[in-house]
């Protein structure tokens, strides 16, 4: 992530989703980008922790930093699900989840 | 000729193989001819590197490296309680221990830079994979990943939708868009009956998939057969045979040193060490350069159980060793003549909808037949990987067998049985691939043959859909055999001493996300520092203000509201003296002391001097010249005063 912090250290054990915007038309896409990016994070309830890695238009969002119980993480997916599948600027979105990955 | 004084080379058979001659990477030859993998980066992707070993800290590269479990710069493994994080520190001494250093032992590439991602310690996500596969990609030249998915035989996994857009990524823009190389590790689940084609990693057309032989060049009981494997080189085998020697951590109970280094994690690194030494002779190598290369060197060997067989194109493949054990002097001589000219192109034909969904029992096969036509758009001529994606429901997931058939005939088990795998769910979208087909022609029929071998005495599945999408290039079967005979030229070595070299266009330049982040901690010590800075400050211009202020009541006004501090006896005498001087006064505080032996101000001869000098230079001896631009010196009175 090129935002200042990495997932777990924004949200540890917290929610957080991937979310790829649809480029926006003409110059300064980039910065365009950023602020739909934070707006629709804010929107979301969540906290645009930044770009992901190379990925143009990929950014994630988290669960703000805080003490959480179960309902209000249930209350938090639902929120967030329901904003990103609605909003017509996001292209594809996904809650980022565990992945097993073992050395070989 | 070649001579290391590291104690444990000579143990490293994988290396220069004494005992067997021949059963090792043929090496030599390339470092004598100073081919080490100078200029190259490899990045081990993994659990951190010790990076601060005699044997990697030579060649560390720190620009490449990054922590993404604590988010710094440093990926230096952190201990835990099953002494387990040393594997990115063994993989890293294979790819580029230093030799010559009297300490354990040497690496493939020991020219070569090596960089280390840690991701493994700590949860680990989709976003979290494509950061580290993209992760300063234009430093990082190979990734060599010696993980995946669990090996037990039950598991169908791979890069999530973000790791696939960032490998796609990685080979067109990494590498000044020459294409990042993913070396991966095929697996270990041998004893779970796995295949390496439940492993999307392995299956993915933009990695370079590598198995495992033992010393005796045999398939080891831990290594998995797939259709997608593209080739082998040493591993550990059984206890009875050597296991690879390599630099180690030194935390908790290592010693720095292992001979005990094993599995496909074990193979995959010498790979990544070997295509290093490719990308010093020709580093406008693209990613599919270097698999072609692999494909057209890689050696063919007896092994009876390998159950060998050679496609139309002359290539000879198996499941176990996919076109066979990589061969480090024949991948560089190659590597030293290889034009890339190939235009990628890709074809697909989409089959089959919900609509149509057949009990697979009963449609046991798919025909497509792709023609001529249907390729000329895209100008695909031959064959390098094929896919299938298959969306198919069965109650028992391991019972299902699916073979493809290419148009030559040449038959490729890409969804082998898997007798622990009792996943309900069948195959949701899940895209098989091999490449036994490299080099044929596109063009013809394939079929997709399913069986159900399970016990079921009502076979149950349903085959919704499957695509089958073609990868390969605009060469003709013609132009094949002409790359091939040209590489065979080249195996005497004479291109590589000759100093021989074609030309290398530059590489794109493609900018590349700021990856530096400032962590938590940093954040805090610099707000400490500017905090105290701030208070520093404000102390400061008190005292200075109060002297000052001090010396203005005294002097009863007679200079202003800016009094020279060293007027002040009173300033002198508690010590700020010194401190303001160079502030509004020319002179050196030691000057002052010697010349301004009288504290009454208006009668220091040092003011009038410095001011009536139009044509002002500074002198050695006035520190505020010095420190301050020229321009201010040559500015109003009242300016030069204060």
């Amino acid at each position: 992530l090129t935002g200042t912090e990495g997932p777990a250290a924004l949200s540890p054990g917290g929610l957080s989703w991937a979310v790829h915007l649809r480029s926006p038309e003409g110059e300064g896409k980039e910065e365009t980008l950023e602020q739909q990016a934070e707006a629709l994070a804010q929107a979301a309830g969540l906290v645009n922790a930044g770009r992901i890695g190379e990925l143009h238009g990929h950014y994630l969002f988290v669960q703000p930093a805080g003490p959480k119980q179960d309902q209000q993480g249930e209350a938090i997916r639902q929120q967030a699900e329901a904003v990103l599948a609605g909003h017509e600027a996001v292209h594809w979105h996904s809650e980022q989840r565990l992945l097993k990955r073992a050395k070989r | 000729s070649v001579h290391f004084n590291d104690p444990k080379y000579p143990q490293q058979w994988h290396l220069n193989n004494r005992r067997s001659p021949g059963r090792d990477i043929n090496v030599t030859g390339v470092w004598e001819r100073n081919v080490t993998g100078r200029g190259v980066t490899v990045v081990v992707v993994d659990d951190g590197v010790e990076h601060t070993s005699q044997d990697i800290a030579p060649n560390y590269s720190p620009e490449g490296s990054y922590d993404l479990n604590s988010n710094d710069p440093d990926p230096m493994p952190h201990p835990d309680v099953e002494n387990d994080n040393h594997h990115g520190t063994r993989c890293a001494g294979e790819i580029a221990a230093v030799p010559n250093n009297s300490f354990c032992a040497v690496g493939v590439a020991y020219g070569s830079r090596i960089a280390g991602i840690r991701v493994l310690d700590g949860p680990l996500t989709d976003s979290m994979e494509a950061v580290a596969f993209n992760k300063h990609y234009q430093i990082n030249d190979i990734y060599s990943c010696s993980w995946g998915p669990d090996d037990d035989g039950k598991t169908v996994d791979g890069p999530h939708h973000l790791g696939k857009a960032a490998l796609q990524h990685g080979v067109m823009a990494g590498r000044q868009g020459f294409g990042s190389i993913f070396v991966v590790a095929s697996g270990n689940g041998g004893q779970h009956n796995d295949n390496c084609n439940y492993d999307g990693y392995a299956n993915s057309i933009y990695t370079v998939t590598i198995g495992a032989v033992d010393e005796e060049g045999r398939m080891p009981f831990y290594a998995e057969e797939c259709a997608s494997m593209l080739a082998v080189t040493f591993s550990g085998g059984d206890k009875m045979l050597r296991s690879i020697v390599t630099t180690d951590w030194d935390l908790q109970k290592g010693t720095g040193c292992t001979e005990g280094h094993t599995g496909t994690s074990a193979a995959a690194p010498l790979a990544a060490g070997m295509i290093a030494l490719m990308l010093q002779v020709r580093p406008c190598l693209t990613w599919r350069d270097v698999q072609h290369i692999i494909v057209f060197t890689a050696t063919q060997y007896e092994d009876r159980r390998a159950d060998w067989v050679t496609n139309e194109a002359g290539f000879s493949h198996s499941h176990q060793h996919g076109f066979g054990l990589l061969n480090a002097w024949r991948l560089v001589n190659a590597a030293k003549v290889n034009r890339h000219s190939r235009v990628w192109a890709a074809y697909v034909e989409c089959l089959g909808e919900a609509a149509h969904a057949s009990t697979i029992a009963c449609c046991p096969a798919c025909l497509p037949t792709v023609s001529r036509t249907d390729l000329e758009l895209s100008g695909l001529k031959t064959l390098e990987h094929v896919a299938v994606t298959v969306f198919a429901t069965h109650p028992r997931r391991g019972s299902l067998e699916l073979k493809l058939f290419c148009p030559s005939g040449m038959m490729s088990l890409i969804g082998a049985p898997r007798s622990m795998d009792s996943d309900p769910n069948g195959f949701n979208d899940w895209t098989f691939s091999t490449v036994r087909c490299w080099g044929e022609s596109a063009r013809g029929t394939y079929r997709l043959v399913i069986r159900d071998i399970g016990d079921e005495p009502v076979p149950a599945g349903l085959l919704w859909r499957w695509q089958l999408t073609l990868f390969g290039s605009v060469w003709s079967a013609v132009d094949i055999r002409d790359r091939q005979r040209l590489l065979e030229r080249a195996m005497s070595g004479k291109y590589l001493q000759d100093g021989f070299s074609l030309p290398c266009p530059p590489g794109l330049k493609i900018p590349e996300e700021d990856g530096y982040t400032i962590t938590p901690n940093t954040l805090k010590t610099l707000v400490l520092v500017g905090c105290f800075t701030i208070f520093w400050t404000a102390y400061y211009m008190l005292e200075v203000c109060l002297s000052h202020q001090r010396v203005a009541s005294r002097a009863g006004g007679r200079h202003g509201a800016c009094p020279r501090p060293h007027c002040s006896r009173k300033a002198r005498e508690e010590g700020t003296e010194l401190e303001s001087v160079p502030l509004c006064a020319s002179k050196d505080p030691g000057e002052v002391e010697a010349e301004g032996g009288s504290p009454a101000a208006p009668s220091n001869p040092l003011v009038p001097d410095l001011l009536d000098q139009v044509h002002w230079s500074p002198p050695q001896h006035v520190k505020c010249a010095v420190d301050a631009p020229p321009q201010h010196l040559l500015q109003g009175k009242e300016q030069q005063m204060c």
